[in-house]
This record gives C-alpha cells, structure tokens and sequence, in this order.
C-alpha cells in the first residue's frame, strides 16, 4: 500500500464488503437457514475478502478474490474440499518412473 | 520436449468433475490420470468411476501409518493405483455415478472398463515430470491449495506456501510462458485439472508456476499405465 494515502474509511467499507456478499449469495446460489448463521458467514466472507487481498499481494502474477468458497473458514474449506491424506513429498517405497530422455 | 504441450487438445482429458462437499479429491485425480493413460493404450476416452474409489477402496499406504483410503475423509492417489491393480479394474462413472457421499460398495467386475498394469512415482526433476506428462499421459500430483481458496485466474505463484491444506489433482499440461504483468516478464506454467466444477479458476483449471517446486506441486507425482484387454 501507498504509504503517502492515508486510510480514510474502515476496512469494511473500503472492502466494499456488503456488495460482495450480496453479489456471492446470488452468484452461488447461498441461503443461510437463520439470520445468525448469515451473520457468521458474513464476517468469515469479510475475513476472505481480507485473504484475497492478501494473496493478491503475495501472488501477483495470479488473480484472487471471490470464489465460491468464500464463506468457508479455511479449516471448513480443507475439511470439505481438500482431503490428501499425507504429507507433500516423493513415496521412498513406490515403484520409481525410469528417466526418459529430454533432448530432442 | 515441446515448448508448449496439452493433452486436452488432444482428447485425453474429460470434461471437468465436481467433487462436491466431500474429500475425495484423490479419487478424481487417480481416475484422472487413469482416464488419459486408457485414452493412450485404446484410443478411447472414458469417464470413470471415483464413486467406485470413495466406496470401495480401503487401501493403506504402508510408508504412512494411518494413511489409508476413506472415501470422503479423504485418501492418497497410489492407494488408488494399488486398489485398481488388485481389483481388476474401475467400472465407467454412468455404471457406477458419482453421488458425493460415502456408500457401500457395489462394484460390478462384469462392468470393468479401464485397469493399471503399473504405476510409478515421477522424481522431483520438472524436466521429467514434463517428459513423463508428455511420454505416458495425465499425471496424478498433490500440491498444497492454501491460494486455491481465493483463486479467480493467471498463473499462480506465490513467494511462499501453506501447510496442511494438501489436495489431490491432475496435472494435464504446460506452457512455455504467460506474461506476469508485475514481474515484467513470462512465467512457465503447469495446467491443472481441478475436481471442484467448471465454476471455479480458469473453467476449473489452475495454472501454477513451472519452478522451485511452487506449492509442493513436483513432491508427489505419480504416473499410471492402463492394461490393454
């Protein structure tokens, strides 16, 4: 951020973060059963907005922002959506691909 | 190795799947890469079944005590190879359709479509993963999906990662360069197939730096051969 641009307005408001919801709900097709849980989902949308903005700084050369996984914490959203069962690294016991040539 | 390479253009890649509210994003990248190397052995693209992998698949990866295949809890893509070699096969996703959530099993091996006559594990080397992708079809990879939450588009390539947020996709191609705006420069790319619907990234597509093993996408890559019958 500009450091010579004063923030005048709350991070709410300068997120625009009502109008987002909205447009998600309908986009996505979204209802929430009672008006507590519609709350809840608004502030776990606002702190995705927050995280888009920040991904959007720490990975530039991509696009972020609302998906349809924007009203999920990141534990619903890895419970739900993910579900690798084991670290990220090479099996020592599996049988290994022989090197293929990559010249020509 | 060609500079740009694709295999959707080539037809070994079906339409894109949507996983719904359940973990098993390892079926769909196994199907995935089995779906392409069945294309290379027969000529024939067939959609298969993950339902068949959620349900009956309870294969335990025996380097990782508790890493075993529990439909939508989750489960690793060579416990999948390794199901399908002891089974016989996968059946096609209209014999046995997907429907999101656990259920019993009810494989019909009368209805074998596709089977694995061998896989393997690709080393860490993006030249060979590039060959093998080329040379042998679709590759079933993990890759870390921290940004994956917010992505919209364009090549992604964040500084630095997240942990435990692990996920199982298919990498079905690459390209020589994107232009990065802000880097001022091109970026190489893998093409990822993603299992959430045509409604999320690029026409549920992700597109992931080609360098320094961004998000772990090079750690677990595995390469699948179909049998001919």
């Amino acid at each position: 951020d500009d450091l010579l641009i004063r923030q005048v307005v709350d991070d709410d408001h300068s997120l625009n973060a009502e109008h987002h919801f909205t447009k998600f709900k309908t986009t996505f097709g979204k209802t929430y059963a009672t008006e507590e849980e519609h709350n809840y989902r608004f502030a776990v949308f606002k702190s995705n907005l927050r995280r888009a903005k920040k991904h959007a700084k720490l990975d530039p050369s991509a696009v972020h922002g609302v998906t349809k996984f924007s009203d999920l914490t990141p534990r619903e959203f890895r419970r739900q959506f993910l579900g690798l069962k084991r670290r990220l690294r090479l099996p020592a016991d599996a049988h290994k691909a022989p090197i293929l040539p990559t010249n020509n | 190795l060609p500079e740009d390479f694709d295999w959707r253009d080539k037809g070994a890649v079906t339409g894109v799947k949507d996983q719904g509210s359940c973990g098993s994003c390892w079926s769909f990248s196994a199907t995935g890469a089995l779906e392409g190397a069945h294309f290379l052995a027969t000529g024939n693209l067939e959609s298969l079944s993950e339902q068949q992998l959620v349900d009956c698949d309870n294969v335990c990866d025996p380097e990782e005590q508790g890493a075993c295949d529990a439909g939508c809890n989750g489960g690793l893509m060579n416990n999948a190879f390794q199901y399908i070699l002891q089974s016989g096969g996968v059946q096609r996703e209209k014999d046995y359709p997907y429907t999101g959530r656990d259920g019993k099993c009810h494989f019909d091996k009368s209805k074998i479509v596709a089977s694995v006559s061998n896989f393997s594990v690709v080393s860490l080397d993006e030249d060979q993963i590039a060959a093998n992708l080329v040379h042998n079809g679709p590759l079933a990879v993990a890759i870390n999906a921290v940004y994956m939450q917010t992505y919209i588009g364009g090549v992604s390539c964040p500084y630095i990662c997240g942990k435990h947020q692990d996920h199982g996709v298919l990498l079905v191609g690459y390209g020589a360069g994107e232009y990065a705006p802000i880097r001022l420069k091109k970026k190489p790319f893998w093409i990822i197939k993603n299992s959430w619907g045509e409604n999320w990234g690029e026409n549920g597509y992700y597109k992931i730096c080609r360098v320094r093993n961004i998000c772990g996408v090079d750690s677990m890559v595995s390469t699948v051969a179909a049998a001919i019958s």
